[in-house]
This record gives structure tokens, sequence and C-alpha cells, in this order.
């Protein structure tokens, strides 16, 4: 574990539970992408099958079933709670979930470490969390209204995986044999998707004006 | 055979 990597997972976990605190208690997920959030509870199932037989560490198995946890629950509130879903905005978060994850599906088939169910499962998981956050895109452009807890889940969760980026490239430095390019590549693809994000995201914070995207 | 790279990453 190095300094990078426990940054971007406490990153991450702040942005799920920013997010989930925010749902749970002013009852409202408007501005958020149910499409997303499915995307991503699919992303910890694909990337954590070996949850229950492969044990790693204390803190790994823990930040697992946060994950799952968290991503479900968020996807439940927006489904299933009775004041929650009425904020959902289904009209505009239209995103399909098969534009995204056949592609990925199929890239994984095509490209991954080694053919084994669990290996190409995990490669899926990595291509679909580099894209996952486009419905969320998608839909912040279209409503234009961002308020700023939705501004800081995305922006965290860009954050995260820049970190990621760090810490990929120490341990590439420090540990031999440390090769996991399909790793890398999704995770640079997914960095950059936010970068116009962060852009915008910056200009707002140092303008000090409302968080706007261009149409 | 190389050892399963563990994948002790989240």
């Amino acid at each position: 574990m190095n300094i990078f990597r426990l940054a971007g997972d406490m990153t991450h976990l702040v942005s799920v539970l920013v997010l989930l605190l925010k749902i749970h208690t002013i009852k409202s997920c408007a501005g958020i992408s149910l499409k997303t959030q499915e995307l991503y509870a699919l992303v910890f199932t694909t990337r954590y099958l070996d949850l229950f037989t492969d044990y790693i560490s204390l803190y790994n198995t823990v930040m697992k079933l946060i994950f799952l946890g968290s991503s479900f629950s968020i996807v439940w509130y927006i489904r299933r709670h009775k004041i929650v879903r009425r904020s959902y905005d289904k009209d505009q978060d239209t995103f399909r979930h098969y534009f995204i994850v056949l592609p990925c599906l199929v890239l994984a088939l095509l490209i991954h470490h080694k053919f084994t169910f669990k290996e190409v499962m995990w490669t899926f998981s990595l291509y679909l969390e580099a894209v996952a956050i486009l419905p969320q895109l998608v839909l912040l452009q279209r409503t234009r209204n961002i308020d700023n807890l939705t501004g800081q889940y995305v922006f965290l969760l860009g954050a995260y995986r820049a970190l990621y980026i760090l810490n990929w490239i120490y341990r590439h430095y420090t540990e031999p044999h440390y090769v996991h390019w399909i790793t890398w590549i999704a995770g640079i693809v997914q960095t950059l998707l936010y970068a116009d994000f962060f852009y915008y995201y910056f200009q707002s914070w140092k303008n000090n004006v409302k968080l706007q995207l261009p149409a | 055979e190389e050892d399963e790279d563990i994948k002790d990453e989240l």
C-alpha cells in the first residue's frame, strides 16, 4: 500500500459516501444518473468476484463490502425509495446501458491478460468503470444545473482515478514485474473523460460562479 | 507458471 493508493481509495470512499449521504438526508436524487449508478454496481460486482475466494487483507475486504453495499444502496434508493424516486429525472437520464456494456464486454473478450472467466470479468469491470460516468456527464450537460454536492461527487470520482495513476507509476518503479498495462490504459482513458469536467469545475471554483457545463 | 497475479487493488 502506498500513499497514492490510500488517498485514491479514501477519495473514492468519500465520493460514494457523499452521494449516499446526500440522497439519504435530503431524500432527493436530483441531478444523479441512475444509469451511472447501476453501471457502478455492475463494475463492483464483476470486479469483486474474488471477494470470498481470495483473502488479501481486512482493509481490502472491508472496502469491497463498502463499495458493493453503497453502490447497491444508491440504486435501491433511486429505484425503490418512495420519496427519492420521485426526484429521479428518467426523461433526461436516457443513456442506453447496452451502448456501454456491450462494447466493454466485447473488448474484454478480445483484450485481456488471461482467458478465464474471473479474468475476463475483471477486465470487463475495468473497461466499464472507465466509461460508466458518461450517463452522469450527459445528464449534467442536459440539466445544466449542477448542485455542488453532485459536482463534488463527480470531482472526487475523477480525482480517485487520477490518484490511482500516480499509484501505478509509483508501483511500476518500486515493484519489479508490476505490469498491468490494461489497467493503466483503462485508468488513463477514465481520467481523461473527467478532464473537461475538471476544467469547468476549476473555472467555476476559481471565478466563484455556479458550475455550468457547455451544452 | 507465473503465480496468479494477486489483484490487491480495489
